[in-house]
């Protein structure tokens, strides 16, 4: 959900962003 | 004749930016397969892209990103929207027609640079769109001295104490291996997220009808898993789930593809340098109310080809 999403990204890059969103089943 | 001679050799490998918009992940799979079938390939940014592919009538909010999107095409370019798996082929072809035919491109090149006054204001209006280009130039200690154009840092805020810009940098709706409609607003410094949002556009998720046979799963794990190991930059084990995938599609039954399935999920937990990369990635707090509590990326990686594995062998 978009609060965890937001709360993973903090502290990291956009290339690391995008592999933590692609490992969710969106 | 020449023109014509260039055209055709042109088109036999196009590039294809797909676009899904939400609830059509089937039709956006569909083309993938047909792309392979015809020795084209995914274009990975709109400036790489030929063909502008939507998958899915896109709603109102998804429309104005498309515009954008497809103002930054180089031309030739030729667009298409699919709705039915049944119209690809069809599609596609007609885009390619268009890509070889000299006169359409030229008139088509000659519209667009009417429609922004002069073709100097277009350029300009091609700029503005990369918010990132901005932030980084214009403001960053301006009242320092700035060696050879490299500005100084100030003093300030970020994680390291450095005064540095925050640049409004959006992920999405439209990237590669990316899920359809979602946009994720991040406030960067350096290359560093400090914060984000995420927001879906239009419909947002599953507005797709999910069928919950074997066959069905098995599609959707291995299609989840063969975008995470591309954008982890193992494109040979991406390729080949998205083989698999394919395989599914095409074949019907998920049976077949518990064989190649489980070789490629025991090549992946004897991958190193994956595991490597992956371990500790965004892991997810273990009080967390969701079935994903406590992993981290590549026990999700493992996760989607382990339910695809099971699905395929009846479970």
């Amino acid at each position: 959900d978009a609060a965890l999403l937001a709360d993973l990204a903090a502290g990291l890059e956009l290339g690391t962003v995008r592999l933590i969103v692609a490992s969710f089943d969106l | 004749g020449l023109k014509n001679i260039l055209g055709r050799l042109a088109t036999t490998r196009c590039h294809v930016l797909i676009v899904e918009t939400p609830g059509h992940a089937s039709v956006r799979m569909a083309v993938e397969q047909d792309l392979v079938e015809r020795g084209w390939v995914p274009a990975l940014s709109p400036a790489d892209a030929d063909i502008l592919c939507l998958c899915g009538e896109p709603a109102a909010d998804l429309a104005g990103v498309l515009d954008r999107i497809w103002d930054e095409l180089p031309s030739p370019r030729a667009r298409t929207t699919v709705v039915a798996a049944a119209d690809i082929d069809g599609a596609l072809t007609a885009c390619a027609r268009e890509l070889a035919d000299p006169e359409r491109q030229a008139s088509q090149a000659g519209a667009r640079n009417n429609d922004a006054g002069s073709p100097d204001s277009g350029d300009h209006g091609q700029m503005d769109d990369g918010d990132m280009d901005h932030g980084s130039m214009d403001h960053g200690g301006m009242d320092m001295p700035m060696p050879d154009g490299i500005a100084l840092a100030g003093q300030g805020s970020d994680r390291d104490g450095l005064d540095l810009d925050e640049l409004q940098v959006p992920l999405g709706p439209v990237l590669p291996a990316w899920p359809a409609g979602l946009v994720l607003r991040c406030t960067l410094q350096g290359d560093v997220v400090m914060s984000a949002q995420a927001e879906w556009l239009s419909t947002g998720p599953g507005a797709e009808a999910t069928v919950a046979d074997s066959r069905a799963v098995v599609v959707h794990q291995t299609d989840l898993a063969s975008r995470l190991l591309r954008l982890a930059g193992s494109t040979d084990a991406a390729g080949r789930m998205e083989r698999i995938r394919n395989q599914a599609l095409a074949s019907g039954s998920a049976a077949a593809s518990h064989g190649p399935l489980t070789a490629e999920l025991s090549r992946l937990k004897r991958s190193f340098l994956l595991r490597r990369s992956l371990r500790g990635v965004g892991r997810v707090g273990t009080d967390a109310p969701r079935p994903e509590a406590g992993t981290d990326v590549w026990d999700r990686l493992l996760g989607m080809v382990e339910a695809a594995v099971s699905a395929a062998a009846g479970v």
